[in-house]
């Protein structure tokens, strides 16, 4: 790769994670750090859950912003004494579902993303499945840092706020589910990466060369080559008093497999212990995954 | 491989979202 082809291949990496994925580290930002008009809807009990599951639900649905804030204001049904250890755990339930939903909506965005990439496309589709199957999860759980600061994170497009102390206070195993994203987040947003570094970190990640079962392996490693250059001289022309970001960020990659090779536990633990169904493309990349 | 992955491999031909497919 010369220097105009790796330029090249920067902005397209770039311009495909800028297009296709809903939210990114610069909204985030904004709402997270109170610069936008509307404050999100912070939800940090049962009660603001299911409020939250209402208005916002209801917003996204119908598009229209006054209606939903008007469903803002109304009190929320105080359930029975008798009933109350039920309706949160369907509550609890239904969070591991809008989990699902999102993950799902995010594995949509880095399918697009990743045709989007140059070169994904004449991969081998079999490959192509397996370095998505691979990769979902820890693209996933980068791009989820964006979302988060310290004390919470952000859900429905932006538009709500989850603290981490509501999600701490869930039954096991529920409340063991976002612990370690938030911890690893602390350490990851220490970097202080912006959208462009973290298009063509996401696309390193997808771009791996020693994926189980990949059935031409040179290929791949010349294509995730070409990313890995790519990142190593963008993160030297836009962090370049942070000499060692690049092998730091390297780094991250194994400290993602870890914390995927968890949660597909947790997952496993989760459809064990409770009467829970798991959505289909979630199911198929989890199968024989690890 | 792509028997055992009809979702993601439907998305990647092409792009149907998961609740279509």
């Amino acid at each position: 790769y010369m220097e105009g082809d790796r330029k090249t291949l920067v902005r397209q990496i770039h311009d495909a994670y800028m297009k296709n994925f809903t939210m990114n580290k610069a909204k985030a930002r904004l709402i997270l750090t109170g610069k936008t008009s509307e404050p999100p809807f912070i939800i940090h009990d049962m009660d603001t859950f299911q409020l939250a599951e209402r208005t916002l639900a209801a917003h996204m649905v119908k598009g229209d912003r006054s209606e939903s804030e008007s469903e803002v204001q109304s009190e929320p049904e105080t359930p029975a004494p008798v009933c109350q250890e039920l309706q949160q755990r369907e509550a609890e339930a239904r969070l591991f579902h809008c989990c699902q939903s999102t993950s799902v909506e995010t594995v949509t965005e880095l399918t697009e993303f990743a045709k989007a990439m140059p070169h994904f496309q004449m991969l081998d589709l079999n490959d192509q499945v397996t370095l998505l199957k691979y990769a979902v999860h820890e693209a996933l759980f980068t791009l989820l840092a964006s979302c988060m600061n310290k004390d919470g994170l952000l859900v429905a497009r932006g538009r709500g706020f989850i603290t981490r102390e509501f999600l701490k206070s869930l039954r096991r195993p529920f409340s063991d589910m976002m612990e370690p994203k938030f911890q690893f987040a602390t350490r990851f947003n220490s970097m202080d990466l912006d959208d462009s570094d973290l298009a063509l970190f996401v696309a390193a990640i997808i771009c791996c060369g020693d994926r189980p079962g990949l059935v031409d392996v040179p290929v791949v490693e010349r294509l995730q080559e070409s990313v890995i250059q790519a990142l190593r001289h963008h993160l030297l022309a836009n962090h370049p008093d942070d000499t060692f970001l690049f092998p730091r960020l390297l780094q991250k990659l194994a400290d993602l497999r870890e914390l995927v090779t968890e949660h597909a536990q947790l997952i496993q633990e989760i459809k064990t212990l409770e009467d829970t169904s798991l959505h289909p493309l979630l199911q198929e990349i989890y199968k024989d995954m690890y | 491989l792509q028997e055992k992955h009809k979702i993601l491999h439907k998305l990647l031909q092409n792009g149907n979202t998961p609740d279509e497919v």
